[in-house]
Formats: C-alpha cells, structure tokens, sequence
C-alpha cells in the first residue's frame, strides 16, 4: 500500500488492493462452503436438463400452494419459527433419478442424497414423483417397493411396499418422508424404488423416460447448524 | 448506517460484489449470480459508540457530547454489522442433486459501533 496509507480500524498498513480483493474472495468462497459443510465446491457429473428441472420446480411449487397455511388454517406453532440466526437451517432437495436394473415388467430407480444431510438432519417431507405412460386407458396394479440396505449393506430389505392404482397417463406421488429419514439416520445415502407389475401387463412406466416426465424426489430437511449463542 | 465513500474513516459498510461466474463458480451454483459480501470496517471513537450509524437523534447528539467529555476512559469500540439477511442458493450437491436453502445472517445490511 502507499506509504503512510493504513487500515482506519485496525491500524494496519492497508492491503494493496489488488491483495485485499484476492483475500476477500478466498473469505467468501470460505464462508459459504463452510455454511453449506462443504468441504470444497462440487465437480456437477451430471447437470440436470432444463426440461426436467423446470417440470419439478413447477409441480413443487403446486405443491407448497396446496399444502400452504391458508388464513382460516392454523399455523403450526409448535414448529419453531425459523428466524435467521436460530441455528436451523432448512433445505429443499430435489433428487432426480438414477435408472437401475430393470426387466420387461419391473424398474428399478436410485435417488442419491446429499451426504451434507447427517444424522442431526431432520427430513420435514419428502414427496416421490412418478409420471404414468399408459399406452391405453385401463387400470393397472402397479407395486410400489421402497427398498434399502441392510445393515451389512450387501443386500437390499423392503422398507416399505405400496398398491398403486394407474388408471391414466400422468404424474401421480408417494410419500416417502418415512424412508428418507431412516436412510439418512443409518448413515446411507442411497434410496432405491423397485415398480413393478403383473407378468401380464405391459408397463406403465416409459422405457427411455423424456426429459420432463424424468422421476424425482421433492424433499424438505432441516439441519440443526452448531451456532454461537450471542449474549447481548 | 451508511455506506463508506471517499476517505471517511468512521465506522461504515464496504460493499463488495463476489461474482461467481468470475471465480468459476457458476457451474455448480444456479442461483444468484453473485454474492454481496459487504463488511464493516472504519473508526469508533468513544462518543460514536452504541449509535446504529451516523444518523444521530438528539437525544444521541447529547449523548455524544456526554461521552466525548468524559474521554478519561479512552475506549474505541467496534465497527460492526447492525443489519443482516440469509442469502439464499440454488445449487447443485455432490450427488448433482439441486439444494435450495437461505444460509441466515450471510449478508451485511448496516453497520455501526457497539
């Protein structure tokens, strides 16, 4: 810095500006990977498609105007009111699938949580997405398996099984807020859905799923950040 | 509070603008563009000490006048935000998958001495 010139707080010399810029980009990049417990920035493999992107922000946003506190409703008061600074920090994740094995009447599909998600992670609700093609209008028994791994994490247990009916081409849901919970508490990431039907029917799900109709998981989890307690 | 301009030496906020498509962050992050990460920085002397910025009311100016004559317990005290909001991110985890949250307290509004 130029001689003389110094820093009006600490009394310093005053960085140059060119090293004052460089130290405040390092604090930032610093200060929002630690806030999201990075340990560095993510290498993205796989960037979602825009059409994808856009069809699950626009049916998440449906969803939040269904399920808002409308006046006449009362607010849950028992929830904490999350005001900046409490030390909860809410997230909404949304998981795209990842294709599995699959075979002529039966699909199977991965959704990989964030490992930022620890056990001090609480899964508010998490909502699967599924979109029906159904060549022709009948109605079709689809199961619905909910499947993760066992405790030495070789095999897959049932966690949960459900009986859809598909009547119409369309998006239909499926909570599975239980079984993201109870991944996330085991240490694993990864939750694994197995849909299947009859031997005789064909199946409702589209072989190379179009961009925009591709399964997700819409889920809203609440981490409890370690937060310095400020006395005034 | 208020902003610094030109050579003030008290008690301010710095604005400074992280743009993340400059440090090649833009990939990962999908929303914002960048981040303010403005600071406090800047003098409080005694008599500035526990007003939110330099907007002084009477009853402050007073105060001041109070606190400047009794400079025996020549104490500065600090320069510091009064004001801050979460910034909000859309970005992409580890596992690609999109993460939305608001990080509290991220962003500094106002500064003043305490």
């Amino acid at each position: 810095a130029p001689k003389g010139v110094w820093c009006p707080a600490c009394g310093l010399a005053a960085l140059a500006p060119a090293t004052q810029r460089d130290v405040l980009i390092a604090l930032a990049k610093q200060s929002i990977l630690s806030k999201l417990h990075l340990p560095d920035r993510p290498n993205i493999t796989k960037a979602t498609s825009r059409g994808a992107l856009l069809t699950a922000l626009r049916r998440m946003r449906a969803q939040h105007m269904d399920t808002a506190v409308s006046p006449g409703m009362t607010r849950d008061n028992s929830v904490p009111h999350l005001r900046p600074g409490l030390g909860l920090q809410e997230y909404e994740i949304l998981s795209f699938a990842e294709s599995g094995s699959s075979t002529s009447h039966s699909v199977r599909l991965h959704f990989l949580f964030t490992q930022e998600l620890s056990g001090s992670t609480e899964i508010l609700q998490a909502t699967l997405h599924l979109f029906w093609a159904v060549p022709s209008p009948r109605t079709r028994p689809v199961t619905v398996r909910l499947l993760q791994p066992d405790t030495t994490g070789l095999n897959m247990t049932v966690a949960s099984e459900t009986q859809m009916e598909v009547q119409r081409a369309g998006w239909a849901t499926l909570d599975v807020g239980q079984a993201v919970q109870n991944l996330i508490g085991q240490g694993s990431q990864r939750l694994t859905v197995e849909l299947e039907v009859a031997e005789d029917w064909e199946s409702p799900f589209l072989a190379g799923h179009s961009d925009s109709h591709w399964p997700f998981v819409a889920a809203q989890a609440r981490a409890r950040t370690p937060h310095r307690v400020q006395r005034r | 509070g208020i902003d610094c301009s030109g050579d003030s030496q008290m008690c301010c906020r710095k604005e400074f603008f992280v743009d993340f498509k400059e440090i090649g962050w833009e990939d990962w992050i999908i929303q914002p563009e960048g981040y303010h990460m403005n600071y406090c920085a800047g003098l409080c002397p005694l008599h500035m000490a526990g007003i939110p910025g330099l907007a002084a009311s009477f009853h402050t100016a007073v105060l001041n006048l109070i606190k400047a004559n009794h400079a025996d317990a020549a104490m500065d005290s600090c320069c510091v935000p009064t004001q801050r909001r979460p910034l909000s991110l859309l970005y992409y985890d580890r596992e690609s998958n999109i993460v939305k949250t608001d990080i509290p307290d991220m962003i500094v509004d106002a500064c003043g001495c305490t």
